[in-house]
């Protein structure tokens, strides 16, 4: 995350981190229930065996020495079918609620944001020198609409109907290379809902190039037959 | 044609506190919107429906200026005329918050008489909107819309009112009201209240000003013309070829050669950035290609190469002749002598979520808490959507109405703001009181274990699912799908398949704070709240994490 804040530790309790066997951080990902992870395609690239990859939960700390910290193997990876920039993880065995660790809420399915919210991404990406490097950072910016973001000064055509925009246009604050996977939250009345994954962006906070995040509310069909069916 | 309704902005879980109105049994919204249309008794402005006892308000209430509460299965509907911030000929019909005069002097309210002596007022012209200090033409003067001034040397002035453009376009068409529908390679234009074909953010509701209304070609975001969504799949959006008038657009307010505001009306000569780099041309389009062009925007006064802000921007700006900057702000003087509010960057954290608390009833609190009671953002009290009001600082020059920060401008019992949520007007902010020991609790949201409980039900039981089938006084059930003995077509199985509505059991399909009720099959009762026990408190739910975010926010 560039610029931003350091977060409250555990104040967003369904971010996970996605980690190589021998627990190496890589990437960002949801808890969208105890047993179930939402993460973005492309973060699977390295390998399609489920036993290359760990989720640890409950961690502010990238180091992970909390007491908090739930460490999970990984049964079965399940990506978006369409070749959308989106992936279901299943844990070997549920992660424990506990303060620490609480899944996020899911959108209705084809949910539209009304171009105003004010939606948070975290992660433990890099910091492009703007600090906090190492502990769980957010930052808060506006959705952009497809049409304004598509404007040739932005990103020029290049966002599809089953992505979203959201960043500053004068940039200065974005997600970034690691955070990939993670959630874009909004509020919704007194509580966070997911409609982004992290997913691209051309470069990271730069002016008139807000970060691209795959539309959650596409794909509740998807996941919810693949957490039925599995 | 479109429906009756179309001429309408709604607002769910509105209501107002006695109000001058007519009451009417209807049976649908629409039958309620008739009776608006055909109130005698005094201009209907808007009209509430409540969908449970098919009740019909007609209002001759300003919306804009009552103070409007929360009340579930209420919805409120304005007309849009009556939101409109333009005048159609002379203006008579006009209805909007203009409060200033062609040459920015303050209007002094109808009411008031001083430091002039009205002829107009609103006891002697009831009926011609004559509230607060809004720009009228209760005498159908032939330039439109005047008002007294708080200048004692100039009794009245005219307005600056843009003129609604039904036929043909002024400007950039930011202010067309016409009916053209099509693109210009002739493709139909979709509705803004449809997602279909095509999903997007610009939803009716959330832009009560831009008259986002059935199909009609609009300009709501800045674009040099008005456009639609189309029709077809191939093609999400498209410009729409509106005439343009040929009448001269209505004279700009006069320009300033300092900064007032976001800079909007400037029009000095600056035509170099904050860095130092020299402005680009706006008619160039070299180093950096461009849409900001004179032609797209004839009324933005793009000339040579100065610091402009055509677009709602934080202050003037412009693109560079430095081909890695491709725009930049100006630094213009402030017409106040004050310096020039920087753009906020790396605000220090302490400074973004202050802990900070509020004396006596908050009248002095000057924190930055920017949130509600219930978590909603609040929202800016220098903008008039989604909610429209008059606590503005030029009302209000001691309340420090700065940006969307929680104040108490009018000696509430605490700070307050309006919130972003359309449906929701205003609340309280989270804030404690300094001298208080304990601590604002929030109110409790219903608790719902991951597994919903059908034997009891967590907090309005809206996802209650068992089987009582009888209300709290004793009294079966009527079934859903029956209209014996109590006909309603609101709640259905059809209407609400999402409410479970099955058989005759207790439901909430309408968020009822008091919980689920039915219909009776006794002839004399309609309907009756049922007695169902609440589930233990559970742990978790999804979204709500049991430490606060800081929800910093870098602008």
């Amino acid at each position: 995350i560039v610029a931003g804040c350091i977060s409250h530790p555990h104040s967003w309790p369904w971010q996970i981190s996605l980690r190589t066997s021998y627990g190496l951080h890589f990437c960002g990902g949801t808890l969208i229930d105890p047993q179930w992870v939402l993460t973005a395609a492309h973060c699977l690239e390295k390998s399609s065996r489920p036993s290359a990859y760990k989720v640890y939960l409950g961690l502010h700390r990238e180091r992970a020495s909390e007491a908090s910290v739930q460490k999970r193997d990984v049964e079965k990876l399940f990506k978006e079918p369409h070749r959308a920039d989106i992936a279901l993880l299943k844990l070997r065995s549920p992660a424990i609620i506990n303060n620490h660790v609480i899944p996020i809420c899911l959108p209705k399915e084809n949910a539209v944001l009304g171009g105003r919210e004010e939606c948070y991404v975290t992660g433990w990406g890099d910091t492009k020198g703007t600090g906090g490097d190492g502990l769980l950072k957010e930052t808060g910016f506006p959705v952009i609409e497809n049409k304004i973001c598509n404007r040739p000064e932005f990103l020029n055509g290049r966002v599809k109907k089953h992505e979203l925009c959201a960043g500053n246009i004068h940039g200065g604050t974005d997600s970034c290379q690691g955070d990939s996977g993670g959630p874009l939250v909004c509020l919704d009345q007194d509580r966070f809902v997911q409609h982004g994954v992290t997913s691209w962006g051309l470069g990271c906070a730069q002016p008139m190039k807000p970060g691209v995040y795959v539309r959650v509310s596409n794909y509740i069909p998807w996941i919810e037959s693949i957490m039925e069916n599995n | 044609q479109g429906d009756i309704l179309d001429s309408y902005v709604r607002t769910e879980g509105a209501w107002l506190l006695n109000p001058k109105k007519e009451v009417y049994r209807t049976n649908s919204k629409e039958e309620c919107a008739e009776r608006c249309e055909a109130e005698s008794k005094f201009t209907c402005r808007a009209f509430l429906f409540t969908s449970k006892d098919q009740q019909c308000l007609t209002l001759a209430e300003n919306t804009k200026t009552a103070v409007i509460f929360r009340r579930t299965n209420a919805v409120l509907y304005e007309k849009r005329i009556y939101l409109l911030e333009c005048k159609e000929g002379k203006g008579v019909n006009y209805r909007g918050t203009e409060a200033k005069t062609q040459k920015g002097v303050p209007c002094q309210k109808w009411a008031d008489t001083v430091p002039h002596k009205p002829n107009y007022t609103p006891e002697k012209y009831p009926n011609v909107g004559l509230e607060e200090n809004y720009c009228r033409n209760p005498d159908g003067d032939e330039r439109g819309p005047w008002c007294y001034t708080t200048d004692p040397a100039t009794r009245f002035d005219y307005c600056n009112i843009p003129e609604c453009e039904v036929e043909c376009m002024h400007c950039s068409g930011e202010n067309y009201h016409g009916v053209v529908a099509t693109t210009t390679s002739g493709l139909e234009c979709q509705r803004w209240d449809s997602q279909q074909p095509h999903s997007h953010g610009y939803l009716p509701e959330n832009f009560p000003e831009k008259d986002l209304k059935m199909n009609y070609c609009r300009n709501p975001d800045g674009e040099p013309r008005p456009w639609c969504f189309t029709t077809s799949l191939t093609k999400r959006w498209e410009y729409c070829d509106i005439p343009r008038c040929t009448t001269p657009p209505p004279a700009p307010a006069p320009g300033r050669q300092c900064l007032s505001g976001r800079g909007e009306d400037y029009q000095g000569t600056i035509s170099v950035t904050e860095s130092g780099n020299t402005c680009q041309h706006w008619s160039s389009q070299s180093p950096h290609r461009h849409a900001r062009t004179p032609e797209n925007y004839p009324c933005k006064n793009l000339e040579e190469n100065y610091c402009r802000n055509p677009d709602g921007e934080k202050m003037p700006w412009c693109y560079t002749t430095n081909k890695t900057a491709r725009w930049e702000y100006c630094t213009i003087p402030s017409c106040d002598g004050s310096k020039p509010e920087a753009p906020a960057v790396d605000v220090p954290e302490q400074a973004q979520i202050s802990e900070d608390c509020y004396q006596g009833n908050g009248v002095t609190y000057r924190g930055t808490a920017s949130f509600t009671l219930t978590g909603k953002k609040c929202q800016a009290w220098s903008s008039m959507s989604p909610h429209r009001h008059n606590k503005t600082a030029d009302q209000y020059p001691n309340a420090d109405l700065r940006q969307n920060y929680c104040r108490n401008p009018d000696a509430d019992s605490r700070p307050w703001c309006y919130t972003t949520d359309p449906s929701v007007r205003w609340e309280y902010c989270n804030l404690k009181r300094c001298d208080s020991r304990v601590p604002v609790t929030l109110p409790k949201p219903p608790q719902t274990t991951l597994e919903p409980n059908p034997d009891c039900i967590n907090g309005n039981g809206k996802d209650y699912r068992g089987t009582v089938a009888k209300t709290a006084r004793g009294r079966t059930c009527q079934a859903w799908s029956s209209q014996k003995p109590h006909s309603h077509d609101y709640f259905t199985p059809m209407t609400h398949p999402e409410a479970g509505l099955d058989k005759n059991y207790c439901r909430n399909p309408d968020g009822d704070v008091n919980g689920p009720w039915c219909y009776t099959t006794d002839p004399r009762k309609a309907w009756e709240y049922c007695d169902i026990p609440k589930c233990p408190p559970a742990q978790y739910e999804c979204g709500k994490s049991k430490f606060r975010p800081k929800l910093c926010a870098q602008r």
